[in-house]
């Protein structure tokens, strides 16, 4: 699967 | 959140103000490079497109939101309202050198070859060198005025603190995001010679 990148820093 | 990234996104959004409270007050934008603000604009639209589709918080919604905002409304004193006072003459920076490199390094190295990961990485790699066309302003008017000088203090030290909240993120969570450290610390060594000078 591809892999979602969460990002949570501005 | 942490108190590093916590007070690093304060200098950023204190830096922010500085800048549009100079413009607004003053009623001149002199020895603001307006190339760089293109940059941060850019920057911000490319890393807060999932604003749409992802949902962190509402303090990283609303700071984005913010920064959006600002940032737009930064181009709108300079290039509009202020436009008599910008000085073209000294903000010479060529800046496609800047948006083209990073653009490919983002298609070459990046965390998923997707649309809105490219474009995150694309804005990571572009913060790092958003602020040259203003250092090499300052450069070459050989001085920057106080208000500036505080102006990318602030802004300078808001990377510095994130270099903290990532180590501090990696002792704890073990997380860590290389293209945004090594990015980050390109950024902050760009501020440092300034910093001496400051």
């Amino acid at each position: 699967a591809r892999p979602v990148v969460v990002h949570d820093e501005l | 959140m942490n108190i590093f990234r916590l007070t690093g996104d304060l200098a950023h959004l204190l830096a922010i103000i500085i800048l549009l409270l100079k413009i607004w007050k003053t009623r001149s934008c002199a020895g603001i490079s307006g190339k760089s603000q293109i940059l941060f604009a850019i920057v911000y639209t490319t890393r807060y497109l999932d604003l749409v589709t992802t949902y962190v918080s509402a303090y990283n919604t609303l700071m984005k939101i913010f920064f959006l905002a600002s940032s737009y409304a930064t181009l709108y004193l300079i290039y509009i309202k202020f436009k008599a006072t910008y000085d073209h003459n000294h903000d010479t920076f060529r800046i496609e050198f800047l948006i083209l490199p990073a653009f490919i390094l983002a298609l070459l190295i990046n965390h998923a070859f997707t649309f809105l990961e490219v474009l995150w990485t694309f804005s990571i790699y572009l913060e790092s060198v958003a602020i040259l066309p203003q250092l090499f302003m300052v450069s070459k008017t050989g001085e920057a005025e106080s208000i500036t000088s505080h102006y990318l203090f602030a802004l300078g030290s808001y990377r510095a603190l994130y270099i903290l909240n990532w180590i501090y993120r990696y002792a704890t969570e073990v997380h860590y995001d290389l293209i945004a450290i090594v990015a980050g610390i390109v950024q902050t060594v760009l501020y440092c010679d300034f910093f001496y000078l400051y």
